[in-house]
């Protein structure tokens, strides 16, 4: 099994 | 007073056909260099980047930097008014805009067609987009890639990409059994054949293919596409506009519990 990860743990808000 | 005059509005219709699956409403920021679009989708697992140069345009002319909002899918409707070969003039006078004036003629200028369409408030939730040196790059045919994608999901809903010195390898495991498919470097004069991979370092990393999918309705933005991997990176798909700019596609991979 995988977790699908979110985009905003790789890019932070600005 | 900001304007834009795109010889090919079919490009425009594109760009708009190839986000409005993953998008639903983005504001697109005009500033004397050009245009530029970033949104997320829904579920916060892909982010879209857009730029577009101003050298790229018949006519541009942005007096002072604005933010326009627009929902893609009243976007896509106005678009729709425009033929393949019109030209599309983007306008508008005022500094806080409340709509966006669109022009499309035809090569006669025979035909000539104005809308407006209502501008949306939408809070900017813009991410910085480091700007990363992808240790394996792979150039290849879109059309190629595409199909690969397509034919892989129908045996699972996540492709394993694999890179070494001379080749990709697209593996998926589902219910029905398992695949894959080996790419290698291909120097052919064919586009359709031509693979360059460029692998500093090599990568092994998962993702969703419905975002794939998604993103591969770019294909008609341009014949070849680039994948872009790091370790604990997002894989970035992106289509270059020629003349004009780029279509960025950034996929956060899966990670096995």
């Amino acid at each position: 099994k995988s977790t699908q990860k979110n985009i905003t743990n790789y890019f932070q808000k600005q | 007073m900001f304007e834009a005059k795109l010889q090919q509005g079919v490009i425009f219709k594109k760009i708009v056909d190839a986000i409005k699956d993953l998008v639903k409403s983005v504001n697109i920021d005009a500033s004397t260099s050009g245009l530029s679009m970033q949104a997320m989708d829904s579920a916060h697992v892909a982010l879209v980047s857009l730029k577009l140069n101003e050298n790229g345009f018949k006519d541009y002319r942005c007096d002072r930097p604005i933010t326009l909002g627009l929902s893609i899918e009243n976007l896509s409707k106005i678009l729709k008014c425009a033929g393949n070969d019109d030209t599309i003039t983007l306008q508008t006078d005022e500094e806080e805009p409340s709509s966006l004036k669109f022009f499309f003629e035809n090569q006669q200028a025979s035909k000539i067609s104005e809308f407006s369409l209502n501008l949306m408030s939408l809070d900017s939730e813009s991410l910085g987009i480091p700007d990363t040196d992808y240790s394996s790059v792979i150039q290849m045919s879109s059309a190629e890639f595409s199909r690969i994608c397509k034919e892989l999901s129908s045996i699972s809903e996540t492709v394993e990409i694999e890179t070494s010195k001379e080749s990709v390898k697209f593996s998926v495991q589902g219910d029905i059994g398992a695949g894959s498919i080996t790419v290698k470097n291909n120097q052919s004069d064919k586009d359709v054949d031509r693979v360059d991979l460029q692998i500093d370092q090599p990568v092994k990393l998962t993702f969703a293919l419905r975002y794939l999918n998604m993103f591969n309705k770019a294909v008609s933005l341009s014949s070849t596409v680039s994948l872009n991997m790091s370790e604990e990176n997002p894989l970035m798909v992106e289509y270059k506009i020629d003349d004009l700019g780029s279509l960025r596609f950034y996929l956060a991979p899966k990670i096995s519990d």
